[in-house]
């Protein structure tokens, strides 16, 4: 076809290499919609809650763990490993309630939680071990809470952080963008387990999530 | 594939980092600490069209004249300077709700660059 106008020379196709420096501003611009293209973000995000440099340490070092088992085969979409950590509730002796946020930004094709498991550090007299109830509330349309039946019962027999894989309806919850999690002790322990919260501490869930994959019709 | 120097010509890669301090994305962007937004530019002869980089032999660049010659009547389109070898972009991230994501985005930085 015609050539190209001098001021829209496509550099790909046989012009002079773009002189980088007189077009810095329009290069770092359009990396920066790259990317935020590319996470399915509008915009950059504005940060809520800062999280300490500690939690983020102690969540990345368990987070190098063992991999958690084989993942369904991937259809197309983005895979992302999510760290939301809690925002730790009603705190009382018997009861730790944990509130978790995952944001829709990527709207785009919608959530889809493949593995979720919690994981929180426990602080236990010496010699003792107890029983954690971890109940999964199912929050009703008005956001108040409902315990569902959901409940996982896991045996904690040290000091430490301990990890829970999380059920479908955890998952589902995720994908919603709110799990709401309540831990007590199972029975009438002489004394409470303390739930740690601090910087260090923070109770976290750790999440497989894929977005905008091809979500597969299951076959009966 | 080949790096442009100075005022190169022929199709090559040309660097370009970027510091995500420079443009203020270091407080959400955790690692890396920037993106090489790497791109291809260049002239694109027909007798080195399809080579995947530009440093090609004497003796294949003679054999694509000859090809280009006996060619010459054919009406094919330019060649372009296109990306031959790229790799994912790996990021970790804070979101808007402050949880830590990290993802692989695939084919982000161009390795090498050739003719298509």
């Amino acid at each position: 076809g015609a050539a190209p106008r001098a001021d829209r020379q496509c550099p790909a196709c046989g012009e002079l290499a773009l002189d980088v420096e007189s077009h810095r501003e329009l290069l770092l611009n359009l990396a920066k919609r790259r990317i935020l293209d590319q996470l399915r973000l509008s915009q950059r995000p504005t940060l809520g809650r800062p999280v300490s440099r500690a939690a983020l340490r102690a969540a990345l070092q368990r987070l190098r763990g063992p991999p958690q088992g084989p993942l369904p085969e991937a259809d197309g979409g983005q895979e992302y490993d999510i760290i939301s950590f809690a925002e730790t509730g009603l705190c009382n002796t018997t009861q730790t309630r944990l509130d978790f946020h995952f944001s829709s930004d990527s709207s785009a094709g919608g959530l889809e939680v493949q593995q979720a498991r919690l994981m929180f550090f426990v602080q236990l007299p010496p010699n003792t071990s107890c029983t954690l109830k971890v109940r999964v509330l199912e929050l009703s349309p008005r956001d108040t809470n409902l315990t569902s039946a959901t409940q996982h019962l896991l045996e904690v027999d040290d000091s430490g952080w301990h990890q829970l894989r999380l059920g479908p309806e955890a998952q589902t919850a995720c994908s919603l963008g709110h799990l709401a999690l309540e831990l007590a002790p199972e029975g009438q322990a002489a004394w409470s387990p303390v739930i740690l919260a601090g910087a260090a501490h923070r109770p976290f869930v750790a999440a497989r999530v894929r977005v905008g994959g091809r979500h597969r019709v299951r076959r009966r | 594939g080949v790096d442009c120097q100075g005022r190169s010509r022929m199709c090559c890669r040309q660097e370009f980092f970027v510091d995500f301090r420079e443009i203020g994305w270091h407080d959400w962007i955790i690692q890396p600490e920037g993106y090489a937004m790497n791109f291809c530019a260049g002239y694109c002869p027909l007798h080195v069209a399809g080579m995947p980089g530009i440093a090609a032999s004497f003796h294949t660049s003679v054999l694509s004249l000859l090809q280009a010659s006996t060619a010459a009547g054919s009406t094919g389109g330019g060649s372009c300077c296109v990306p031959t070898v790229r790799r994912p972009l790996s990021l970790l991230y804070y979101d808007r709700d402050s949880n830590i994501v990290k993802t692989d985005i695939p084919d982000m930085v161009v390795e090498a660059c050739g003719c298509s």
